[in-house]
């Protein structure tokens, strides 16, 4: 009895240290953020408190993508009739979801979670703002808007991102070698600056996107990546989550110069398809990180690439 | 997932925002 219980707790005490730290680490997130949200409520402006180099290291280890796959497989299995309401009641109920707006209200029509996911909209549900030149490409939140300042972006206010990554080098147009900056670089026309706009879909948001305004699509480059969290919190966490992560840039050019529309995936919103695009395939494994996949659609027939409109439709994304 | 807009435009180009906002596909994002 005495040899049994010496083994069982030099089994179990690790488990007590982990469990231990872990539990400490998290109350002191919470008792850190919490103290945050109070200086806020005061009006007192806190700068960001960005990840570790050992916190993201931590993060990367984590099989995101696998993980992502999986839950795509999960949710691609048919469910039957009878579990398909509770099932996508308790997802509506969760996330907020306004099915008042769906094309397709009954819940038994959707066969899997993927496909109610990727619900579509009725008609008349978004009209499409004639007075403005661009327009909100999705449903979402928008996280930081302004200029671009110095080739860097801002995921979030006081978070920011290389512009050069996030695109990757500039070789869809003529190389521009008396321009100094990348951003400069974009830049066509004298006079005009480069500008940004970050929209975060929340896992109840209609997840497809639609063109922004009037625009050529020119080229098409995949990035694969992880499959990091991008929900706000942690855009407000990791500097340059969004060159990490998996993306699909468009690149092209609009009435006044450089256009360019980028998804940016997630852990379970992995996959990006872009209806024109019929060779793109995202978080797939045969892809490996911190590579890129060049697609032009310029071609000698085609010198215009692909002509979109603003709101027609351009792509969605899909779980797993 | 997130949709990041980068795009040349004039200097007087207006964003019609808010930080933090909810949007819609359609609304105003800006314009000239």
């Amino acid at each position: 009895l005495h040899a049994a219980s010496t083994n069982l707790a030099v089994k179990v005490r690790p488990l007590y240290v982990l469990l231990g730290t872990g539990g400490g680490y998290a109350g002191y997130k919470q008792y850190e953020s919490y103290k945050d949200s109070r200086l806020e409520k005061l009006g007192i402006e806190i700068p960001p408190k960005l990840a570790q180099t050992w916190e993201v290291a931590l993060y990367k280890t984590v099989p995101t993508r696998l993980l992502s796959r999986a839950w795509g497989r999960l949710n691609q299995v048919e469910l039957p009739t009878w579990l398909r309401k509770p099932v996508y009641s308790l997802y509506i109920w969760t996330f907020g979801v306004n099915m008042k707006e769906a094309a397709v209200e009954d819940l038994h029509q959707y066969r899997n979670l993927s496909e109610f996911f990727r619900r579509k909209l009725k008609p008349q549900a978004r009209p499409v703002c004639d007075s403005h030149s661009v327009i909100s490409p999705s449903d979402g939140k928008i996280l930081h808007f302004g200029r671009v300042k110095n080739c860097e972006v801002e995921q979030v206010k006081g978070v920011t991102y290389s512009l050069e990554s996030f695109l990757g080098p500039q070789t869809w147009t003529e190389n521009q070698l008396q321009k100094t900056s990348f951003q400069d670089q974009l830049v066509t026309q004298d006079g005009n600056e480069l500008y940004h706009c970050v929209i975060y879909l929340a896992p109840g948001d209609y997840h497809c996107f639609h063109s922004p305004t009037d625009w050529n699509v020119h080229h098409r480059r995949h990035f694969p990546g992880s499959l990091m969290s991008v929900n706000p919190g942690v855009a407000k966490w990791i500097k340059e989550l969004f060159c990490y992560n998996e993306r699909v840039v468009l690149t092209g050019g609009w009435k006044h110069g450089f256009f360019s529309l980028t998804a940016v995936g997630a852990t379970n919103v992995g996959s990006i398809q872009i209806y024109f695009d019929r060779d793109l395939q995202t978080n797939s494994p045969r892809y490996s990180k911190g590579s890129y996949n060049d697609l032009s659609y310029i071609t000698n027939n085609n010198q215009d690439g692909i002509v979109m409109r603003k709101g027609d439709q351009l792509g969605e994304f899909n779980l797993g | 997932s997130t949709i990041v807009l980068i795009f040349e435009a004039p200097k007087d180009f207006n964003f019609n925002l808010k930080p933090g906002q909810k949007i819609h596909f359609g609304e105003a994002v800006g314009s000239l």
